[in-house]
């Protein structure tokens, strides 16, 4: 009941994470990886393009799960908690919690993407929870303030969406956030680079972290989205970082934090390493 | 020789042309990581000349000190944590207020002593390196554990540097911890 820090809870049986406590706020939070199939065109008209380079268009509005459970391996430590999961061949991660951080971090690495199939597969991380967000969420785009995002609406026009999941995706370049104002707490995610991102039901965040698209989408490379490294495709790797809180309270509030630990990992600390096998412990005091 | 301008005309290059996207044919995607790593290894010598002139005295006459960076520390591989059994690890606070950082490098040996400044010894730990990690294609190194601490309190703008050293898994004694 004292319990002043964060908190995981794993479901066995899928080893997915079910829920998470931080701030004294537990949320109930479900995390996946999913993949949009790219659409394939013939490139002759606009609406016809496949999904490239250029533009993110998915054949479906439903992405499909890579995996509804992952094998997973808990290694506690006096410094760090690890969770290794593993969601199948080319989708992993570890989940960190470091002592007094009040933050868990994604470490996910996705890829090679299987390209054998007919569709590219546009991979995203997706975050799900119970909170009620009204079809509003919040992303930094440009790196200026954060914007409001509302679904399927635009502030100057009366929108009538025809991709209702690239029509809903925004620039993310270091934040996504989604706030349940009844309940005043607010789900946040950081991103180690930018990204796109959306929320594409109430309580969800998801963020695009890998793609490859099998045809070229005609807006002028000429090529597929289908690099290759070491005889294999591109494997990324990057972080999210999760942060949960109330939006605010007496002389507290959650963006404060989020603003704290983005300059902490936006202008993280350089290690250097430097050779002292000739040196005693007193040269180097 | 030191060139700043390399890295600065490389982040140039690949803003104007969105090289991160895709947009860029395959061949076009490799010039440019090539040409980023050039400029990264000249900003690397311009941040070890100026961490030689933070760390030694007016006064002293001390010969260079060499500091290098691990690029491939986020596969968890480094040839010179792993093959080095006593090294210091200085890390630099580019911020304008004091942070605290976890520092994570790949090792070979079976524990290590870490000690600060005054003297005093730090609290490690050894992960285990993910099997995903392990097998990205590409990975050249021996490592399947990363050694963690937490560098405590590092100055704005400034750095604090610690002493590592490899040894046997019985000469390591845990730290008192901190209330």
């Amino acid at each position: 009941d004292d319990y002043t820090g964060v908190k995981l809870e794993i479901d066995q049986t899928t080893g997915l994470i079910a829920s998470v406590t931080m701030n004294n706020i537990t949320v109930s939070l479900t995390q996946q990886y999913l993949y949009y199939e790219g659409y394939i065109g013939n490139n002759e008209i606009f609406v016809n393009r496949s999904s490239g380079a250029y533009i993110f268009r998915p054949r479906n509005n439903e992405p499909i799960a890579a995996s509804n459970r992952a094998n997973y391996t808990i290694h506690r430590g006096n410094l760090v908690t690890e969770i290794h999961q593993k969601f199948n061949d080319w989708i992993s991660q570890v989940v960190r919690m470091y002592k007094e951080e009040n933050v868990i971090e994604f470490d996910w690495v996705v890829g090679p993407l299987p390209s054998e199939d007919t569709f590219g597969k546009e991979v995203i991380n997706r975050f799900q929870t119970d909170l009620s967000t009204n079809a509003t969420f919040y992303t930094d785009s440009n790196g200026r303030e954060i914007l409001k995002r509302v679904r399927n609406f635009r502030p100057t026009w009366k929108l009538d969406l025809e991709e209702p999941v690239s029509g809903n995706y925004y620039p993310v370049t270091s934040k996504i956030l989604m706030r349940d104002t009844v309940r005043n707490i607010e789900v946040a995610v950081l991103t180690d680079r930018a990204q796109g991102g959306s929320s594409l039901h109430d309580g969800e965040l998801e963020l695009m972290v890998h793609r490859n698209c099998l045809h070229d989408d005609a807006f002028g490379v000429g090529e597929a989205l289908n690099e290759k490294a070491f005889g294999a495709g591109l494997v990324a790797k990057g972080s999210h970082y999760l942060m949960v809180g109330n939006i605010s309270s007496d002389g507290y509030s959650l963006a404060a934090a989020e603003r704290d630990l983005a300059q902490r990992k936006l202008l993280q600390a350089w290690t250097f390493f430097s050779p002292a096998e000739k040196q005693s412990i007193e040269d180097y005091k | 020789q030191v060139d700043l301008n390399a890295l600065r005309q490389a982040m140039g290059v690949m803003q104007h042309h969105d090289a991160v996207t895709g947009t860029e044919k395959e061949h076009v995607a490799h010039d440019y990581a090539r040409i980023l790593t050039e400029g990264i290894k000249e900003c690397e010598i311009i941040t070890s000349a100026a961490l030689n002139k933070l760390i030694k005295n007016q006064s002293s006459e001390d010969v260079d000190i060499k500091f290098s960076s691990c690029p491939l520390a986020n596969v968890s591989s480094c040839s010179f944590t792993e093959n080095t059994e006593t090294f210091t690890v200085t890390v630099y606070n580019p911020l304008s207020r004091p942070v605290n950082h976890y520092v994570r490098f790949p090792i070979l040996g079976e524990a290590y002593r870490i000690t600060d400044d005054a003297g005093v010894q730090i609290e490690t730990q050894l992960v285990p390196i993910a099997s995903s990690v392990l097998s990205i294609p590409g990975r050249k190194s021996e490592a399947t554990m990363d050694l963690v601490f937490r560098a405590s309190e590092i100055p704005p703008l400034g750095f604090k540097s610690y002493y590592v050293e490899s040894v046997k898994k019985e000469e390591v004694t845990a730290p008192k911890m901190n209330e």
